[in-house]
């Protein structure tokens, strides 16, 4: 694993030069990340609390995966309200990566992470565009998006990483992706431009000395988690998706009245494969109902092994 | 940690919580309820 | 002409940095540190809860001001209303189908 972390400058031209991209749009398909820059992103990613925030990838690519050994944050917010709030940073990325190089760091720049706090890991309009600008110039190019408050609801880390297809690119039909909660006002955003990228598979890496220092900090870690409550770290996030919850059912008692009864079922038999919206709403309750239950969990344990007087 | 306070916010999340739960389960029995319905008048509609 | 307007401005001022540190504050307090009545201060505080400037409510019989506490759980208490509102209605609808 600490092979990942060697650096071969001769080795990435020649992989660049080659433009395996060009070839086939999916030649990318796996993304090894390491633990610190995992670590980093989740880390800044929470610190922008609500706001979206934005970052660089720096790594090397190995046949068809990405990885990605290091990541820095750009003094950047709000990239979702902007067409390229990345524009802003040109100037402080060319220097950091200049002063990398002055250090002996050689890695180049692979990709972009940004956040979408409390809504998912997918890739918006603004991100689309970016993204395929990106490709267009700076190949080969990462797109990676972590939800930091998904991250704390769930207890993992909520990640994706995407690439775009060319712009005239029609791919193949691929079947129905996992199942994600996406907030009723996002939900368009979110439709419209699934089909403009796919999603690459991530997986994490660390070194021998990572391992050792994640090691010497177990204990601190679990005292850290079993002392924290989820229930009351995350009640603004869990608020938010219960109201989203009520919005989606009021759409979908519409749908329930004004839409057809057989046409559902016709729709079914056609393999259209679509669940309801009703049926999404279950899952996202579900969800939603696991997460709390999971808080609570904790609070009555800890309850019963502390505040319990054994009789 | 045996304070009224303490005890009285305990409380408070046990029961939002089992709120949100209880809601969820409607939910989804009403999503059941629904998909019932549907096959029933499709297995019995006139047309 | 403009001096009531003034006089309300800079109360303003001074309550909202008054109350600041403070979850539950006395309006005779609040009223002491004026120098107006406490009607007075209870109408300033009532203009600037209805404005949306103070997050909180008035316990008139106690003339006690309660700062954020209540808003706290009142959004989570509205979403779950909403949704059981929502639910309600759902049924309502299931059972019109039938």
């Amino acid at each position: 694993v600490d092979a990942l972390f060697k650096y071969d400058a001769a080795e990435q031209q020649l992989a660049q030069s080659c433009k395996p991209w060009l070839k086939d749009p999916h030649h990318y398909k796996h993304v090894r990340m390491s633990a610190l820059a995992l670590l980093k992103i989740a880390m800044h990613a929470r610190s922008g609390g609500n706001l979206e925030v934005m970052g660089i990838l720096q790594g090397k690519v190995v046949g068809d995966t990405f990885i990605v050994i290091d990541s820095f944050a750009l003094p950047v917010e709000g990239t979702e309200t902007r067409v390229n709030a990345q524009a802003e940073a040109y100037e402080y990325m060319v220097d950091f990566l200049d002063t990398n190089k002055a250090v002996h760091r050689p890695e180049n720049a692979v990709g972009w992470y940004h956040s979408h706090p409390g809504y998912g890991c997918w890739l918006s309009g603004i991100d689309v565009n970016t993204q395929m600008m990106n490709q267009q110039y700076q190949e080969p190019w990462l797109a990676v998006v972590v939800d930091p408050m998904r991250t704390m609801a769930a207890g993992k880390v909520e990640i994706g990483a995407f690439r775009t297809y060319p712009k005239d690119y029609k791919p193949a039909d691929e079947g129905p992706s996992e199942y994600q909660t996406i907030p009723l006002d996002k939900i368009e955003d979110f439709g419209v431009h699934a089909k403009s990228y796919y999603p690459l598979d991530i997986t994490f890496f660390k070194s021998s000395t990572d391992s050792h220092l994640l090691d010497l900090l177990w204990n601190k870690y679990w005292v850290a988690t079993l002392s924290a409550s989820p229930l009351i770290s995350n009640r603004d996030f869990a608020v938010g998706q219960i109201a989203d919850v009520a919005e989606k059912l009021e759409q979908a008692e519409g749908q329930l009245t004004h839409g057809g009864r057989l046409g559902r079922f016709v729709e079914k038999k056609k393999g259209a494969g679509d669940d309801s919206a009703l049926s999404k709403i279950c899952r996202d309750t579900s969800k939603l109902a696991a997460e709390q239950i999971k808080g609570l969990s904790t609070q009555v344990i800890k309850n019963a092994l502390f505040n319990c007087r054994l009789t | 940690c045996d304070t009224e306070a303490f005890t009285r916010e305990y409380l408070t999340e046990y029961n939002d919580t089992l709120l949100t739960l209880y809601l969820a389960a409607m939910t989804r029995g009403t999503h059941t309820a629904n998909e019932v319905v549907d096959k029933y008048v499709m297995a019995y509609d006139k047309q | 002409n403009y001096v009531e307007d003034l006089l309300k401005k800079i109360r303003t001022q001074v309550l909202l940095k008054i109350i600041q540190p403070y979850t539950r504050v006395r309006i005779p307090f609040i009223a002491a540190k004026l120098n107006i009545p406490a009607p007075d201060v209870e109408q300033l505080l009532v203009s600037l809860i209805l404005d949306g400037r103070v997050a909180g409510c008035i316990d008139q019989v106690n003339q006690i001001l309660e700062v954020g506490s209540r808003q706290e759980g009142a959004k989570r208490y509205t979403a779950l209303e909403k949704w059981a509102n929502q639910i309600g209605s759902l049924h309502a609808a299931v059972q019109n189908k039938l």
